[in-house]
Formats: structure tokens, sequence, C-alpha cells
């Protein structure tokens, strides 16, 4: 199966 | 003090259609280069980044930074009211407890205006860096929106395979399966028909299908959509605005 990615680890907060 | 005014309504009533399903509160960041919003869904899979440039609007000033917490909702029941091809003016004072939207027919014989109680939005703002991307596809937007809605009748994912000059979107369900293949394709005559495929690295990427179908409401706003697809990393799908664009940054699905 596949698990839905998030954005969290992509972009910082700024 | 803001005052913008579009010559038709119909830019904004598109753009609120296209973003009120993925997010309900955002914060529309006034300057004197235009309006800008970055906003998440509430299950972070997907970014909004709206510009609404200085010259998309007939008239525009914006004389100090302006923060205006809309709920989506509300914005669209209003904006909703006004007839497409009306003109619209935002209006809202400095420190603002409102935001004023004032549609004027053209012949000028109809005048209604609104009021938006605006909201304290407490949001964070991520930063989004120049990303690389592998692959790069311009196609018709609403041949991709036909894409996204019949592969989803398969299934809740859409697999995106880039290679050379042609894309693959394929859908595996529990009851079947289905694919569609378009190729590079230059129309002289109608330039938005055109497909162009820009690749580096092939690509195979798998996204939910719901968060394509929210994306796709953008579908009215541009003839064409821009695809850019890297391994591992959100993907970018941009609408261009007549000033400014519609982008959606849409993490992909991973195996387990």
């Amino acid at each position: 199966g596949s698990t839905q990615g998030r954005l969290d680890g992509f972009f910082s907060v700024m | 003090m803001l005052e913008g005014k579009f010559d038709e309504a119909s830019l904004l009533k598109k753009v609120i259609d296209a973003m009120k399903d993925s997010v309900k509160l955002c914060n529309f960041n006034c300057t004197e280069n235009g309006i800008s919003v970055q906003a998440i869904d509430d299950s972070r899979v997907l970014l909004i980044s709206l510009l609404i440039e200085a010259g998309s609007f007939e008239d525009y000033r914006c004389d100090r930074n302006i923060v205006l917490g809309l709920e989506m909702e509300s914005l669209n029941k209003i904006i909703k009211n006004g007839n497409a091809s009306d003109m619209l003016t935002l209006v809202a004072e400095d420190s603002p407890d409102a935001l004023n939207l004032i549609f004027e027919d053209k012949r000028r014989d109809r005048i209604a205006e609104y009021s938006l109680k605006l909201m304290d939005i407490d949001q964070d703002f991520l930063k989004i860096e120049d990303m690389k991307f592998d692959a790069v596809v311009n196609m018709p937007s609403a041949e991709f929106a036909k894409i996204c809605r019949d592969m989803k009748t398969l299934s809740e994912s859409l697999q995106i395979i880039i290679t050379k000059d042609s894309v693959k979107f394929n859908s595996e369900g529990d009851f079947g399966s289905g694919s569609v293949v378009i190729k590079s394709f230059t129309d002289l005559e109608k330039t938005e028909e055109s497909v162009r495929i820009t690749l580096e690295k092939p690509i195979n990427l798998t996204f939910g299908a719901k968060y394509l179908n929210d994306i796709i409401k953008s579908t009215p706003l541009a003839s064409q959509v821009t695809i850019k697809l890297c391994d591992k990393q959100p993907a970018l799908f941009e609408y261009q605005l007549p000033s400014g664009y519609l982008r959606f940054y849409l993490a992909p699905k991973f195996e387990d």
C-alpha cells in the first residue's frame, strides 16, 4: 500500500 | 488603506472557488505590489500559494501593509452575490476589522456593497525555497482536469509517469485499472492546446486523487496548467493569472 506524505518535512516555518 | 478595483469580479470569484474547498481560513497579505496568500490544508498535504499582482487590478493602491484574515466560506458567500461581469472593488482601512466589497455593474445603475468581518488567524508562514524539478509539463488545464476526474473513478491514487516525450497517468483500482497517455504536441494555431514536456530525469510519482480533484477547481482560471515534478518531493501545479499565479504544492504518496 501507499501512504500519503506530508509537506512539513519540505518547507520550514518562517 | 487598501483599494483594489477589478475590472471584472470573475477573477476573484474563480480564485476563491479554486481555494475554498482546500483551506478554511486564510490571511490575505496586502502590500503595494498586490495581494498574496499562503495557506496549508488541515491534513498538511496541500499548500496553496496565491499572488494577485497589482497588474491584475484596473486600479490598485495599498499605502501600508495590511493583513486580512478571511474565512473562505463567508467570503465565497459574498463573492457569489456579485455578477461575474461586475466591477469589484476591495476596500480596507489601515487597521481594519472588516473588508468591504463593492460590486458595480458596467452601466453603473446598480451598486451592491458588502462588509465582511475579519478574523485573527494565527498561521505558520512556510518558507518556500526555489525548488529544482526534474520534469516540467505544460498542458491544457481542461485536459488535465478530465484526466484527474476520470482516474478518480477507479482509485484514490493517481500515478504520474514521465518518460521522454510522454506523460502517463495511471490508476489501479479494486475493480479495474486505467491509464491515459499524452505526448508532446504543438498546436501552432491554438497554442493553449499544446503539450510541452521538459524532462531531465524520468518521473514516477503517486498522488492522492482527492487533492488533485481539489486542484483542478482552478481550471477556469487558465487555459494551461504547468506541472513540475521531482522524485520524492512535493509537486507544483501552477495556474497563471493575468498578473500573478495560483500555485499548489502537493506532497506525494510513498510506498510503505
